[in-house]
């Protein structure tokens, strides 16, 4: 089944 | 110092309502170009992006950088003071430890004044890159609402994909599968009804649904919205309000292993 990803994965803190 | 003035505090209402389920404690960020929030859920799957430009208020002075840390239940329950239709000013020091808020009735008759303390936030702040998504689709923002809220009663995800024959939203659950396909819709009469798919490639992406419904508070802002989707980045969900302002949610996309 699908695995809900998290934001950091695509977006990194600055 | 902040001097912001909104002629109507309907506007930061439906703002705060739309988010304070989602995220907390966030930092208004004021500068001369308007109040900024950016802010992740607690799990870190949702990030919320909210621009109030200075063009909405009128007056707006903010002559430096002010962090502006806010619970957000504290300020809905000082909001909740305030009639739609009153005129709202916000107050603040260059380094303040408490937001001034003034409600004034349109007739002039009645001034509320509260003051909030505030809250020294420490927030990570994330880079969103100028994306150029593969499909932008424009649709009044109560049929999305419906479809969000229609596809959760049956399951927690929804899959959206985009081609040349329109958007679908389909869903499996426990007790069976639905789906909701839209295509392109022109009214000339009401332009807030159409519905308006922008494809440079074919996109088929899963999201939570718990998470889009949530986005959906966001509906008294704005008559529609725009959903940004690409293969393999998070969804971007977009109010657009007058003035330049806008409420942008992200969502971080459910993956195959």
């Amino acid at each position: 089944s699908n695995q809900q990803a998290r934001l950091e994965g695509f977006f990194k803190p600055v | 110092m902040l001097e912001a003035r909104l002629e109507q505090a309907q506007l930061l209402k439906k703002v705060v309502d739309a988010i304070k389920d989602l995220v907390q404690d966030c930092n208004f960020d004021c500068n001369d170009s308007g109040i900024a929030l950016q802010a992740m859920d607690n799990s870190h799957v949702a990030l919320v992006s909210m621009m109030l430009k200075a063009e909405s208020f009128n007056p707006f002075r903010c002559d430096r950088n002010i962090a502006i840390g806010l619970n957000l239940v504290s300020l809905t329950k000082v909001l909740r003071a305030a009639q739609n239709e009153d005129i709202l000013t916000l107050k603040a020091e260059d380094a303040p430890d408490s937001l001034n808020l003034t409600f004034e009735s349109s007739d002039k008759d009645r001034i509320s004044e509260y003051d909030l303390k505030l809250m020294d936030i420490d927030q990570e702040h994330l880079g969103i890159p100028d994306t150029d998504y593969s499909a932008t689709i424009s649709m009044p923002s109560a049929e999305f609402k419906r479809i969000c809220t229609d596809l959760m009663a049956m399951s927690e995800s929804v899959t959206i994909e985009a081609g040349k024959d329109g958007i679908k939203f389909a869903c499996n659950g426990d007790i069976g599968n639905g789906s909701i396909t839209l295509r392109t819709v022109q009214d000339v009469e009401n332009k807030e009804n159409n519905i308006e798919i922008a494809l440079t490639e074919p996109v088929s992406l899963t999201f939570s649904l718990k998470y889009l419904v949530n986005f959906c508070k966001a509906q008294n802002l704005s008559k529609t919205v725009k959903l940004h989707i690409s293969n393999e980045v998070p969804l971007l969900v977009e109010y657009a309000m007058e003035g330049g302002s806008y409420l942008r949610f992200y969502l971080a996309p459910k993956i195959g292993d």
